[in-house]
């Protein structure tokens, strides 16, 4: 069940996306946060051979099955977490980043995460003043169980709510804003421990740019009916 | 050349844009500068910032002990082209005739220009973005490639107040960039605001079909006893011919010890 092939012609010069018809798994691994279970990963790899010439391009990556839910409660207006329809009581620590000059090896990043598994942590907080993290960061907290909450590079202080208050707008351009955005999710998406994205730092982009996040980031219909805690009369599939 | 990724991090140069009178041009095709370096030049770290590479060389102090972060000058007193610096390396590739190679670089603080044997290219600003370049046909065939990047820092450094603060005086906040560097209340301000190749560098080599930033989602029913993968990736086909293409997923888990089931 878990290889598949499939024929695709691909005209000189061009771009296609293609989506594989979905791979079924009975009772899979399930991935879980520090805590709570085991953290298994499988390892996908897609495959790309052209007639004439060879294997042409390969990529994979190691995948975690879980579901990932958070909604704000309306008694605390905190937000709650569950994974895998199991609420979870986050015990979360501040991220700013590794190193002031940007020394990231894999090393120090593997250092850094088991620390902070150590210390019964089950998430990462990535503040928005800091960095986009690097895929090396997200890697071992795949391995170590640690949910990540990712911001975007807004903060109060430099965005409208510091003193003396600055840049309400937000940054020059908000186009490369997003591009840098887009580049940044497409970089990091396929990761188990990515748990949250978050606009800023205690301030909300400007609108445009919120907007445009929101409506990228959405979940997909289709997972929107299986992103509930019903049973399902009938396979959406 | 054998499909796949190879890091370039190792064998980087550095020198202060100032310092160097010859283009990108000179410096990847007549003048490349000597190994092992001789000033200007010195040992870069890549991936690094400027600041990195110099603290390597010991031209400054290390900024984390005492307050030897206040003898560094802030590039809002020394001016960007103090901490705008070249960094060159050289690589070795010879890609077959169906074969592409592509140049990549993870993430640049805050723009750059590329010059690789003797072509210029601009990277464009933001330094949380990925840049891929395909080269195919601007390699050396004899085999060594000269690369060389002109970094330079964000457009709006910012200058520190007196009394410090959050974000300094929020300058860096025009840009997109991390906002930390101009210092915070539990934070000295980094006097390069981490201009550099702060992120992998690498060259990867494909057939005519690249495979493009896959997407895999996962869904669950039956209370997670059914599970499927669904994958989403783009296929880019750089030939001039039609390719006929056999595209493959394949999902291994690693039991106990080293058994793996397929």
């Amino acid at each position: 069940e878990h290889l598949l092939s499939q024929d695709l012609k691909i005209p000189p010069k061009t771009r296609s996306q293609y989506t594989f018809p979905p791979l079924f798994f009975y009772k899979p691994q399930l991935w879980w946060p520090n805590g709570m279970g085991k953290q298994y990963l499988y390892n996908v790899e897609i495959r790309v051979d052209v007639k004439g010439y060879g294997e042409s391009d390969s990529w994979r990556h190691n995948f975690g099955f879980r579901r990932i839910q958070s909604t704000i409660d309306a008694t605390t207006g905190g937000r709650l977490f569950k994974v895998n329809g199991q609420p979870i009581f986050i015990r979360g620590g501040n991220w700013i980043l590794s190193d002031g000059l940007l020394r990231l090896s894999e090393k120090r990043y593997h250092t850094d995460i088991r620390f902070h598994a150590d210390m019964n942590f089950n998430m990462i907080r990535c503040w928005g003043g800091g960095l986009a993290e690097r895929p090396e960061f997200y890697h071992y907290c795949d391995i170590y169980g640690l949910l990540v909450w990712q911001e975007f590079w807004i903060t109060g202080d430099c965005d409208g709510r510091g003193i003396p208050v600055s840049n309400p707008d937000g940054p020059l351009d908000h186009d490369l804003f997003l591009v840098c955005a887009r580049d940044t999710v497409k970089l990091l998406r396929n990761h188990a421990s990515l748990a949250l994205w978050v606009g800023g730092n205690e301030q909300t982009p400007p609108d445009d740019i919120n907007t445009a996040l929101k409506n990228d980031l959405r979940l997909h219909p289709l997972f929107q009916t299986c992103d509930k805690d019903v049973e399902l009369e009938e396979d959406p599939l | 050349a054998p499909i796949g990724k190879t890091k370039l991090d190792a064998g980087w140069l550095a020198a202060r844009s100032t310092d160097v009178k010859l283009t990108g041009v000179q410096l990847t095709t007549t003048h490349p500068p000597s190994s092992p370096p001789s000033p200007p030049w010195m040992e870069a770290a890549v991936p690094g910032t400027v600041l990195g590479t110099l603290l390597r060389n010991k031209l400054v102090p290390d900024p984390f002990y005492g307050l030897k972060n206040e003898t560094i000058i802030d590039i809002a007193d020394s001016g960007r082209d103090y901490y705008t610096f070249w960094f060159f390396t050289s690589f070795k590739c010879s890609p077959s005739t169906h074969q592409h190679l592509d140049l990549n670089f993870r993430a640049i603080n805050y723009s750059a220009d590329l010059y690789l044997n003797g072509h210029g290219k601009s990277l464009p600003k933001g330094m949380f973005r990925r840049h891929s370049l395909d080269v195919s046909d601007i390699l050396n065939p004899a085999g060594i490639n000269l690369l060389a990047v002109l970094i330079h820092p964000p457009d709006n450094p910012g200058r520190i107040p007196p009394e410090g603060g959050q974000g300094g005086d929020h300058e860096i906040g025009k840009d997109v960039a991390a906002q930390y560097v101009e210092g915070w209340d539990w934070m000295a301000p980094i006097r390069d605001r981490n201009t550099g190749i702060w992120d992998e560098v690498s060259i990867s080599v494909t057939g005519p079909v690249k495979i493009i930033d896959p997407h895999l989602v996962s869904s669950f029913f039956d209370d997670f006893k059914r599970a499927y993968l669904h994958s989403t990736a783009e296929f880019e086909n750089r030939s001039s011919w039609l390719a006929e293409c056999s595209i493959t997923i394949q999902v291994t888990a690693e039991l106990e010890g080293s058994i793996c089931l397929i």
